[in-house]
This record gives C-alpha cells, sequence and structure tokens, in this order.
C-alpha cells in the first residue's frame, strides 16, 4: 500500500528528527 | 520559509500541552503574553522565575498598551535568555512585533513569537522533556513544529 508507505516514511523522518535533537548537546540547537 | 499563521496553530496546540493557568486556545487568548509568560516558567523556572511572572500583569483587559508592555518584556527576556543561556543570538528576521501582537492578536506575529518559545524548550536542560511531548502530538503538527525548528536553526548558521 503506498499510502501506507508514505505515512511510514513521514513517521520515520519525524522521528529521526526529533531523536537527533534529543542526541544533541543541551543548550546547542543548531 | 514557514507560513507563521499557520506555524501559530500549530505551536497553539504545543502550548496547550503545558496546561497552563491562563487560556490559550486561541491568538486572542496570547495576546495579553500572560500564557507564554506560564509557559516560559515551565520550561526554565530558574531563568524565568516567580519574581519575573509577578512582573507580568495579570489582566490588562482590553487595555493593548498594557498587552504590549507585557509582550515586550516576555520578548526581552527570550532574547536575553537565547543569548546567555542557550549561546545562540536571535537574528533580526525572527523577531516578532509586538505591537501587533498586542493590538490585534496577530497570528504572522504570534508565530514567530511562539517559535523562539519552542526554540528555548528544545534547546533548554528540560528539552527531552519537551521533545518527547513534541513527539506525541498529530503528525502535521510536528510536521509543522519540525520545519520551524529547522528554519531557527538554518538562520542561526547562516
Amino acid at each position: 500500500d503506498p499510502n501506507m508507505k508514505a505515512g511510514a516514511t513521514s513517521e520515520g523522518v519525524l522521528a529521526n528528527f526529533f531523536n537527533s535533537l534529543l542526541s544533541k548537546k543541551t543548550g546547542s540547537p543548531g | 520559509s514557514v507560513d507563521k499563521a499557520e506555524l501559530c496553530g500549530s505551536l497553539l496546540t504545543w502550548l496547550q500541552t503545558f496546561q497552563v493557568p491562563p487560556p490559550c486556545a486561541s491568538p486572542e487568548d496570547l495576546s495579553s503574553g500572560l500564557a507564554v509568560a506560564h509557559v516560559l516558567n515551565q520550561i526554565d523556572p530558574s531563568w524565568f522565575n516567580e519574581t519575573w511572572l509577578q512582573d507580568i500583569s495579570e489582566d490588562p483587559g482590553p487595555n493593548w498598551r498594557l498587552k504590549v508592555s507585557n509582550l515586550q518584556k516576555i520578548l526581552q527576556s527570550l532574547v536575553e535568555y537565547s543569548q546567555d543561556v542557550l549561546g545562540h543570538p536571535v537574528s533580526e528576521q525572527h523577531l516578532p512585533d509586538v505591537s501587533l501582537i498586542g493590538e490585534f492578536s496577530d497570528p504572522t506575529e504570534l508565530g514567530k513569537l511562539l517559535q523562539l518559545v519552542l526554540g528555548c524548550a528544545i534547546s533548554c536542560e528540560k528539552k527531552q522533556e519537551h521533545i518527547q511531548r513534541i513527539m506525541t502530538l498529530e503528525e502535521s503538527v510536528q510536521h509543522i513544529v519540525m520545519e520551524a525548528i529547522q528554519e531557527l536553526m538554518t538562520k542561526d548558521t547562516q
């Protein structure tokens, strides 16, 4: 199902992004 | 760049997860600055402390000048916090026109103000708690929040 695949990809992008923020040092958003 | 009026809607949803005493369901609710001040007090109670919170007028009513005065205090503290605590000076294009928020509840300018609050939340000492809370929001909201953070990061590095 292409819709399910797109949803999973989108979820993955969000999870990757926020998890990478979590692993950054405090006080360093960039 | 991120549509600030659209961003305002998504960040209103995010703000509601803080469950602060003042209402924060609409741009009008936020125009006094009181709800934003309470959210900042939760984000970093050592900087946006009780004394600071008491300096924000509790009920400016329809007096837009008092609202703008509240918002100016909040913006100044946000700018100082970004610079002094987070080590990230706020660039000029991210500064909202608080008079438009106080007088007209302008969603575009409010979106810019809330974007700065978001920047503090995802960089402060309690960022883990805040980021994890963002990750529980609806996916469409998370997307806009992500774009807003990316915009802050991109402009920061220019």
